[in-house]
């Protein structure tokens, strides 16, 4: 699976998913990516995000929109929200996530042996797979 | 004016530390970097974000390297069926393809989806026929497979039959 999600200098957000799914998964089997709400999430007054993991997961704990939902009702930070929701709730199933709030604040977040993940802004490009 | 940003992921299932070769870790590295740079030549001209994150994602499904597009996993049908979505921060529009068989990119047509809202998500042989008569040419299903999704497919469906699918690496499940 891959996704990105973005802040733009007109201070909108959006995010996108794409996937193969999994190897040898049943034909018709429709994991979290394309289910907004689930994999991909997207609201300028809290954040974007992009899933990546045990797809039927994501879409029971509706991860995407309880991201947002943390930010918009609770007040959480999207650091503590994003961790949470990988380290707690979704502890136990390979799971991952990019996002970023509506302040620029970027989250790569995951709870597997790695991630290919990266960030860019202004004065950095970062990339990196495992704890590197 | 916010400073622009731009994140990915290329998914949680990386090879473990130990098989990573320095070849496969400099290509995914290098798919990386092109995939933000992509978005950010974008966000730096203006552009919006939903412009950003579809080309980023496009990148990244043209890559081998990756779970999705080119290089995307077999079912056990040895069939690559294809997600996709996209969603608009500013106007909460959004637009979804699943198991889609022929559209290259699928990122391009979710995006195109959200531009009308309304169908929001097509799925299979529905989401192959809207992108082609939005004007994506179609790729025949073979055009995404890689040796290497071949060899995982018969690992795994190796695995079902020894029982031993439980100690599946995420490298063979999600590549």
């Amino acid at each position: 699976t891959v996704g990105a999600v973005a802040l733009d200098a007109h201070g909108h957000l959006a995010a996108a998913t794409s996937t193969g799914g999994y190897t040898a998964k049943p034909p018709g089997r429709v994991g979290d990516s394309p289910i907004i709400g689930a994999g991909t999430w997207a609201d300028d007054r809290t954040c974007a995000m992009s899933g990546t993991g045990k797809g039927e997961l994501f879409i029971r704990v509706a991860a995407g929109h309880d991201l947002h939902a943390r930010l918009l009702y609770a007040g959480q930070t999207l650091e503590h929200a994003a961790q949470d929701l990988i380290h707690r709730t979704l502890q136990g199933v390979g799971a991952g996530l990019c996002a970023v709030d509506r302040h620029g604040n970027v989250v790569l977040p995951y709870n597997t042996e790695g991630m290919y993940r990266g960030f860019i802004t202004a004065d950095t490009l970062h990339v990196a797979i495992h704890e590197d | 004016m916010p400073t622009p940003v731009l994140a990915i992921h290329g998914g949680c299932g990386a090879i473990p530390r130990a098989s990573l070769t320095p070849e496969t870790n400099a290509a995914a590295r290098d798919a990386l970097r092109r995939a933000l740079q992509a978005g950010y030549a974008l966000l730096q001209d203006g552009a919006s974000a939903v412009d950003a994150v579809t080309a980023a994602v496009q990148v990244m499904e043209d890559d081998p390297v990756f779970n999705a597009g080119t290089g995307a996993a077999l079912n056990r049908d040895g069939v690559h069926e294809l997600d996709a979505s996209l969603m608009d921060g500013a106007t909460g529009r959004a637009g979804a393809v699943a198991g889609a068989r022929r559209i290259r990119n699928p990122v391009q047509v979710a995006r195109a989806l959200a531009g009308v809202s309304d169908p929001l998500l097509l799925i299979g042989d529905a989401a192959d026929a809207w992108a082609e008569a939005h004007g994506f040419a179609p790729v025949p299903n073979t055009h995404f497979t890689t040796r290497a999704r071949q060899d995982a497919l018969r690992a795994m469906l190796e695995r079902e039959t020894l029982g031993t699918t439980a100690r599946a690496t995420e490298f063979e499940k999600h590549g």
